[in-house]
C-alpha cells in the first residue's frame, strides 16, 4: 500500500483534480484506491459524487477517532475508487487539534488501523487544503510520500522553496520516510511563453522529481466536477483524461 | 477611509491579483492606498516589487504590536501605493493567537492605532490567505466590507455559501457594521459556456451585490507579477488594466 499527500499551499494549482483523476486512473487500471479529502471545502468529495446527505460521517470523524471505519469509507461511481468526504466541520479540526499530544499523528494513527488496512487499498491519496497548516501536517506525517501539482504560473513558483522546508521538517521530526513522489505540471498551456519558462525553471531546479508527463488545460477537466465524475468518466477520451492515465503510469513506475 | 477585506477560502480565485491591481487602479485615480498583505505565502508583497530583504518586519509584527508603524508601512514603485509585507513567520499567527484574549480583534486594533490612521490612507485592502481561519476572521473584525473574486468555475461557486456564512457569523459576534463589498468575476473566459453558466447563477443568487465589472483572463496580468508589478504599470492599456480601473469606478461609485 502506498499513502500520497496531494500537497501545496498555494492555492488554485489543481490538488483536488489531481487526487481525483490521479485515483480515477490508478483504479482504472485495477489498483483499489481511497482518497481521503482533508479539505474543509470537500471539493474532492463532491467532485466524486459524494452528497452533502452522505457527508453525515467525514475525515473530522476518522481523526478523532468518532465513527467505525465501515461507516466512513463511501462508496464513488467509480469502480474501485472510494472517498473518506469532508465537510466544513474539518475547518475546527486545526485548533481542536492544538492540545492533543499526538497532534500531528491522528492522521496516520487513524490509517493505520486494522479496520482500514484489512481492506486493502493499494493506493490512499490525501486531498490536502491549501495551507501549511496541521491537517497538511497530518498528511505528510501520515503519507509514504507527497506529490506536488505546480501551475506554471510566477506566484506557483514562488511558494516551492516553503513547501520543500515544511516536508524537511516534516522528514526531521516526525516522518523520517517521507519523500517527494514527484512534481507535476498543471493547468498547462505550451503557448504560453510563461508556462514553458515556469516549467523549464522547475526542471532546472527539481530535475527528475518533475514528471515527463504534463497535464494541459482543458475545459472538459474544469467541467466534470460539475456532473460529480473525474474526467476519465465524463470524457474518456479527452486530453485531460489521457494525461492523467499517463501520470498513473509513470508514478507505477517509478 | 474605507477598509476592504479580499477574501475567499477557495485558493486561486484571484484574490492577491484583484488586491495588487485594485490598489493600482484606485491610488492612480488620486487615492492614497495600503495593501496589507496577510497571507504567508507573501504573493502581494512580491508583486508589489517588496524583496525579501525589505521583510524584517511584518504583518506578523503589526499583529502582535512588535514594530513601529513607520518601520512596517513600506513604499510601492507605484505612487500613493503603500504596502505592509508579509513572510512565511505569519504562518505561526494562528497558532499564536490562539491564547490571547482578543485574538479576533488584534488586525483591528492594530490598524485604528494613531501612528496609521494619521497616514490618511482613504484605503485599506487586505490580501486574506485561501482558508477561513484566525488570520482572515481578523481582516473581516478589521474591514468596513469584504470583496470576494470569484473564479468562474464549479468548485469556486461551491464555496460561496460557507463563506458568506462565516461572513454573517462575524458580523453577528464582532463586527455588526460589515458588509459585503461585492463580488468580482475574475479570470473570466466569456466564450466557455461553464464560465457564462457560474456567472449567471452568480447574479442569480447574489444579484446586485456582482459587479457589472469583469475580470477576463488574460496573459499580462499572469505575467505582470514576475516583473513586480501591478498589470497597470506592467501593460497599461491591456484589458485587465482597463477592467481593474472600471472595478475601480465601480467600487468608488457604490
Ligand atoms: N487541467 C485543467 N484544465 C482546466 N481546468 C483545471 C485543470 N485542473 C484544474 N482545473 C480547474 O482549476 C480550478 C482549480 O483546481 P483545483 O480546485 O483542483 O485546485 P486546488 O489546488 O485543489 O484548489 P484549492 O487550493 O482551493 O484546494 C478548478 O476550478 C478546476 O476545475
Ligand atoms: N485575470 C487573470 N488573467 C490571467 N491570470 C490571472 C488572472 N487573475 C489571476 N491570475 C493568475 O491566476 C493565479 C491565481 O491568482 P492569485 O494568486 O491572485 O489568486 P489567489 O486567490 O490570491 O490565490 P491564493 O488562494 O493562493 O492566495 C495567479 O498565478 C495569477 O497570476
Ligand atoms: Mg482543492
Ligand atoms: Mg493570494
Amino acid at each position: 500500500m502506498k499513502c500520497i499527500a496531494v500537497a501545496n499551499q498555494k492555492g488554485g494549482v489543481g490538488k483536488t483534480t489531481t487526487a481525483i483523476n490521479l485515483g480515477a486512473a490508478l483504479s482504472e487500471s485495477g489498483k483499489k484506491v481511497l482518497v481521503v479529502d482533508l479539505d474543509p471545502q470537500g471539493n474532492a468529495s463532491t467532485g466524486l459524487g459524494i452528497e452533502m446527505a452522505r457527508r453525515s460521517v467525514t475525515t473530522y470523524d476518522l481523526l478523532f477517532g468518532s465513527a467505525a471505519i465501515g461507516d466512513l469509507v463511501q462508496t464513488s461511481d467509480t469502480e474501485r475508487l472510494f472517498v473518506i468526504p469532508a465537510t466544513s466541520d474539518l475547518s475546527s479540526a486545526d485548533l481542536d487539534m492544538v492540545g492533543h499530544q499526538r497532534r500531528s499523528f491522528l492522521l496516520r494513527d487513524a490509517l493505520r488501523q486494522r479496520e482500514l488496512t484489512r481492506l486493502g487499498f493499494d493506493y490512499i491519496l490525501i486531498d490536502c487544503p491549501p495551507s501549511l497548516n496541521l491537517l497538511t501536517v497530518n498528511a505528510m506525517v501520515a503519507a509514504d510520500s507527497v506529490l506536488v501539482p505546480l501551475q506554471s504560473e510566477f506566484f506557483a513558483l514562488e511558494g516551492l522553496s516553503q513547501l520543500m522546508l515544511t516536508i524537511r521538517s516534516v522528514r526531521a521530526e516526525a516522518n523520517p520516510a517521507l519523500r517527494i513522489e514527484g512534481i507535476i505540471m498543471t493547468m498547462y498551456d505550451g503557448r504560453n511563453r510563461l508556462a514553458q519558462q515556469v516549467h523549464a525553471d522547475a526542471r532546472d531546479t527539481l530535475g527528475d522529481l518533475v514528471f515527463e508527463t504534463v497535464i494541459p488545460r482543458t475545459v472538459r477537466v474544469s467541467e466534470a466536477p460539475s456532473y460529480s465524475q473525474p474526467v476519465l468518466s465524463y470524457d474518456s477520451g479527452s486530453k485531460g483524461s489521457i494525461a492523467y492515465r499517463a501520470l498513473a503510469r509513470e508514478l507505477e513506475q517509478r
